[in-house]
C-alpha cells in the first residue's frame, strides 16, 4: 500500500517575484 | 484535459504526518497540517484566501486566485474543477464537489470566494 507524505496534499503557493 | 489528479486524493489513501502517524486522506483535520508544519524544518503553513474563481482554458478547469500569507501575495493556479483544497476548519473543498466525490469518493464542500485554504511555503523565504 503506498504511503504519501502529508505535504503532497496541499499546494505550494509562493509569489513568483521576490522583493 | 490538462493533468490527471494525483492518486492520494482517492478516499482511503494513506497519508503520513510529519510525526510518522498514518491517517486516511478523508480523516485529515486542520490540526494535522498545522502540527506537521510545526515539526517540519523546511515547510511553513500559510493561509491562502480565495479571491477569485474564473473559468480556465478548458471546460473542466478553473483559475483560482489566492491571496497568500501575511503579505497577501496574489497567486493564480489553474486546476481541474475537481481538485480539492483543504479549507481551515472545514476540510476538503473543491469547485465541483459532486465531481470530486464521483471520481475520488472524497467528500467535499464547495470551494467559495473567501475560503481560507491551507498552503505551504518554504521557511525562511520572504
Amino acid at each position: 500500500v503506498p504511503v504519501f507524505p502529508w505535504h503532497s496534499l496541499v499546494p505550494f503557493l509562493a509569489p513568483t517575484q521576490s522583493d | 484535459s490538462p493533468v490527471a489528479l494525483p492518486p492520494f486524493f482517492m478516499r482511503g489513501s494513506i497519508i503520513q504526518l510529519a510525526d510518522g502517524e498514518l491517517k486516511r486522506v478523508e480523516d485529515l483535520k486542520t490540526e494535522d497540517f498545522i502540527q506537521s508544519a510545526e515539526i517540519s524544518s523546511e515547510l511553513k503553513i500559510d493561509s491562502s484566501t480565495v479571491e477569485r474563481i474564473d473559468n480556465g482554458q478548458s471546460p473542466n478547469a478553473v483559475v483560482i486566485q489566492f491571496s497568500v500569507g501575511e503579505l497577501k501575495a496574489q497567486v493564480c493556479v489553474e486546476v481541474l474543477v475537481e481538485y480539492p483544497f483543504f479549507v481551515f476548519g472545514q476540510g476538503w473543498s473543491s469547485c465541483c464537489p459532486d465531481r470530486t466525490t464521483q471520481l475520488f469518493e472524497l467528500s467535499c464542500a464547495k470551494l467559495c470566494v473567501g475560503d481560507v485554504c491551507v498552503s505551504l511555503t518554504l521557511r525562511g523565504m520572504r
